[in-house]
């Protein structure tokens, strides 16, 4: 899986995701990814959510909305939130990580595998990619 | 620091003793090139929606991530594809699942988004949608790469020793595998 969240000089929020689902999988199986809210979410009032794991916790536990809804009605940071909504996905037996920016261009990059392919560029162009923890 | 575009290519087991320095930096300079790729779109004012499409589409298009070119195969042997795209500003999303020819569908699920009054689309129906929209369409064969076509053959190995196992959860069509890849 891969995924993207973005934020504008306009102030908007996007997020996108896109994969190949499970190795295997048959009758016509499917994760998170296309479940909006659960695999991918935005919302200009709070974040930009891309998750990426094993996508029935994702969508069981409604993780991408999940976040936006932490910020929103607790006030978490995008961090504590995007820690919070993997906590549930860990909690309950599945495995992944998630990107979250928020309209601050504040970022969250949690994951509870053993690696996570992730990058992120700053407003002045600063850039970072990182693999393992 | 204030950030405005970031990216994630997966997260999985990633075995470190696998991970050459050639394919870690491999990966390193393609996660490079589709950050650099959404920023400048970022830096001339373009919209966090281009952004994400075309951050994406690079992802898509390299056969290092399960996604696009290189993506994993289903107990078929065929590659079926999702994407799902939201924007935070007026709330519309689109998405699409299990396409088989879409060269890129992040871009069908923005199609879906902007030029049809649904969120999801799903297999072949979101094929014809995406050829009448006029993306980019591919042969099957064109998602294909060796490394993901063993990795199959291997889940498939160990799923035939697992059924050996449990012959009667299999047979109770579908059973109950504990292993998630099948």
């Amino acid at each position: 899986t891969v995924g993207c969240v973005a934020l504008d000089n306009q102030g908007n929020l996007a997020a996108g995701t896109s994969t190949g689902g499970m190795t295997n999988k048959k009758f016509g199986r499917i994760g998170d990814s296309p479940i909006i809210g659960a695999g991918t979410y935005a919302n200009n009032a709070s974040v930009a959510v891309s998750c990426t794991g094993w996508g029935e916790f994702y969508i069981r536990n409604v993780v991408a909305y999940d976040v936006a809804a932490l910020m929103d009605y607790r006030g978490l940071t995008v961090e504590e939130a995007a820690e919070t909504a993997l906590a549930k996905v860990a909690k309950s037996g599945g495995n992944g990580g998630l990107i979250a920016l928020d309209k601050e261009g504040n970022l969250a990059m949690p994951f509870n595998t053993s690696g996570m392919y992730r990058g992120a560029i700053s407003a002045e162009g600063e850039l970072e990619v990182a693999i393992f923890k | 620091k204030k950030y405005v575009l970031v990216i994630h290519g997966g997260a999985g087991t990633i075995e470190p003793s696998r991970m050459t320095p050639e394919l870690e930096q491999a990966y390193k300079a393609k996660l490079k090139e589709a950050l650099t790729v959404g920023y400048e779109i970022i830096q001339k004012d373009g919209s966090a929606l281009d952004a994400v499409e075309k951050t994406i589409q690079v992802l898509e298009d390299s056969p290092l991530f399960n996604a696009g070119k290189g993506a994993v195969f289903t107990h078929e042997g065929k590659n079926e594809l999702d994407a799902a795209i939201m924007d935070g500003e007026s709330l519309r999303a689109g998405a699409v699942a299990g396409v088989k020819i879409v060269r890129n569908p992040i871009s069908a699920a923005r199609a879906v988004m902007e030029k049809s009054e649904h969120v999801l689309l799903a297999r072949d129906g979101a094929e014809d949608f995406a050829r009448q929209v006029g993306l980019t369409m591919v042969d099957p064969s064109y998602f294909y790469t060796k490394e993901r076509w063993d990795g199959l053959q291997k889940a498939l190995q160990q799923e035939a020793v697992q059924k050996k196992a449990n012959e009667t959860a299999v047979k109770l069509g579908g059973g109950h595998h504990d292993d998630k890849f099948g």
